[in-house]
């Protein structure tokens, strides 16, 4: 059974799109086939890949019902690891598709049609910023959800916004939707706000916060210029291992 | 005439919020007067002074003309500074007003409404991280932009989009918007990479980059968990200081 996995967080710059190329990528490397979804009309991940984004295909043809996953998807530089290229159009369907019903399920629709998952093993759904039309699709199509919590006052605050609408995707469209897990990023054990942080998450998420840590990595910054995932730019550094770790985990729940 | 800057920025946490709250401490205590709009549903200028938010009370009733500005503005701990709390309510208002006509001027109509910003010399508006309707309502109603532009890869890689919608704004809506500058945030010189997004950014825009850089300080992180401006948490970190300077380049354009 394919795990379609959002990466979600309202709040902005928290490490969603570095968790998704990074996460995919090293999934990927245990020889599971991992498929890559740009619901960002930044499209971040689909540049972090080496991949050229569209106006109006990707994503959006997927949502709108042009093209099946077969026909979308395309190989990134790392071997098990594809992706549908983001669309910068997907910004204005918001507005496009406010009135119509239905309107929170096009990803879950376009992605059961046919057996366009069958053969991948993971689904990672980069999400926007914001918990508008773009990040609710991606939770009701999702089978897990997976938080970047950045190590921050702001990020934190933030968080109990998000986990009631991720209740309230679970009550109204998704009952199978549940937290894969909630994951520190950026996080350096100097900074007393970072552990201040980790500490207040710990008492209280418990279970669902994941034992990785991503550290704060420059290596991470800079591989994206170069349009590959870290272990392709420098397999060797804290980034790349800590994503590598977080693999572990998210394999293992 | 009252300078109104939105503070905008589709890319997430790349300062946005921080530099309302600091830029407006930093023109405050330069005897000027100035009003904060919060027009992120994340409410994090709110919160970041010290101030409650509400579900649909401020910033909502601003924008749906159930108040004036007289009535909604609350005192911050800064002297001169004033703030409208921002409203939860207001990631709703997308698809709410996604049918009505104007809905791009709601913001700017409150604004002109009754002798709303007299005595104000500055309003600064903080956006969310999208370039959604909450962002070009902030856009029609302002007389500038500021763009923070943190010195990463993905912020310089948006940096044209939110430049081709200020123009598309100015075109359609607002013919006197002008971009009163970008200036770097999180700025680190050590890194290689900060430096490039720095060079690259002074070639291809110029007299529009400002001169002050704001530097990675993580006194500016640490400020909002006591809803302080940094100067009041710690007025001589390098954060203060640098929106000092900030402040002082704004005043003499
Ligand atoms: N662990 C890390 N260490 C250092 N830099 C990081 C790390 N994770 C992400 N970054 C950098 O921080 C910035 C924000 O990360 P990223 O863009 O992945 O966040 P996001 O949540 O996807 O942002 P948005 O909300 O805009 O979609 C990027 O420039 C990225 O390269
Ligand atoms: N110069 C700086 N040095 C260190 N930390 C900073 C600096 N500026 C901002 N921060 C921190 O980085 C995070 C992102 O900043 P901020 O929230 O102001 O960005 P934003 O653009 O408003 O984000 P969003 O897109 O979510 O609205 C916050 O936790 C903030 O405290
Ligand atoms: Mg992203
Ligand atoms: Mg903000």
């Amino acid at each position: 059974m394919t795990r379609i996995l959002a990466v979600a967080n309202q709040k902005g710059g928290v490490g969603k799109t570095t968790t998704v190329i990074n996460l995919g990528a090293s999934l990927a490397v245990n020889d599971l086939d991992v498929l890559v979804l740009d619901m960002d009309p930044q499209t971040n991940a689909t540049s972090g890949l080496g991949l050229e984004d569209t106006e109006r295909g990707g994503m959006m043809d997927l949502l709108t019902g042009e093209a099946t996953v077969g026909k979308l998807v395309v190989e990134t530089e790392v071997e098990g690891l594809w992706a549908i290229p983001g669309s910068r159009g997907l910004a204005g369907l918001e507005i496009e598709l406010a009135s119509e019903s239905g309107r929170e399920s096009f990803l879950a629709h376009a992605l059961r049609e046919s057996e366009s998952l069958n053969g991948y093993d993971y689904v990672l759904v980069d999400c926007p910023p914001s918990l508008g039309l773009l990040t609710v699709n991606s939770l009701v199509a999702a089978t897990g959800v997976l938080l970047p919590l950045q190590s921050e006052y702001y990020a934190l605050e933030g968080l109990s916004h998000l986990m009631d609408t991720i209740g309230e995707v679970r009550r109204l469209w998704n009952s199978d939707l549940r937290i894969e897990g909630v994951f520190l990023t950026m996080y350096d054990g100097r900074l007393r706000l970072a552990r201040e942080v980790a500490d207040n998450v710990a008492s209280h998420l418990g279970e669902s916060l994941m034992e990785t840590k991503i550290p704060r990595n420059v290596r991470l910054s800079e591989a994206p210029s170069y349009g590959k995932p870290a272990m392709l730019y420098d397999a060797y550094c804290a980034g790349s291992k800590s994503y590598l770790r977080l693999a572990g985990e998210v394999m293992s729940r």
